[in-house]
């Protein structure tokens, strides 16, 4: 007999309404229960993550990839530009407001979790590879 | 009885990019 591959989920599942997210501090939440602190104290303790600031500076229907979103960032201290492609339902955490996306219907239709809508100029939680001094 | 089902845990850091600065410039 064969194995059948395991069917690949549709969306994340860490970002279903419910889903148990476990901190660097070891303590459990759920996804819809966390805030800004979280992040950040999580980054803080885990070593070798760093929390950036990523502004949202344009956010437009992705040309390669129809059915995406393109989302500008300027990322950290350094304001590098990065570029991402993603689902229009796909969670943002922004800074002070908590979960956001392009699509906060699609968001919680597929999710369950609410979501504020993302805008440009909104400061979005990434993380970065902590410089070694 | 039903037996509980082990529930998933996902770590924090699954749910924010991981943006890269660009060593560029």
């Amino acid at each position: 007999s064969s194995l059948a591959p395991a069917p690949a989920p549709c969306n994340p599942s860490h970002f279903m309404k419910g889903a148990i997210i476990q901190l660097a501090t070891g303590e459990l939440k759920r996804v819809e229960d966390l805030q800004t602190q979280d992040f950040v104290r999580s980054a803080e303790v885990s070593g070798g993550l760093k929390i950036d600031s990523s502004l949202v500076m344009d956010i437009r229907g992705s040309q390669q990839r129809p059915g995406l979103v393109s989302l500008h960032f300027t990322v950290g201290e350094q304001q590098s530009k990065v570029t991402i492609d993603v689902p229009p339902e796909h969670p943002f955490f922004v800074f002070g407001q908590g979960w956001s996306s392009c699509s906060p219907e699609r968001t919680a239709q597929l999710y369950g979790l609410a979501c504020h809508h993302l805008q440009v100029g909104d400061m979005c939680v990434s993380i970065t590879l902590q410089q070694q001094p | 009885n039903v037996e509980p089902r082990s529930v998933p845990v996902f770590p924090w850091h699954s749910l924010v990019p991981f943006l890269e600065p660009s060593q560029s410039g």
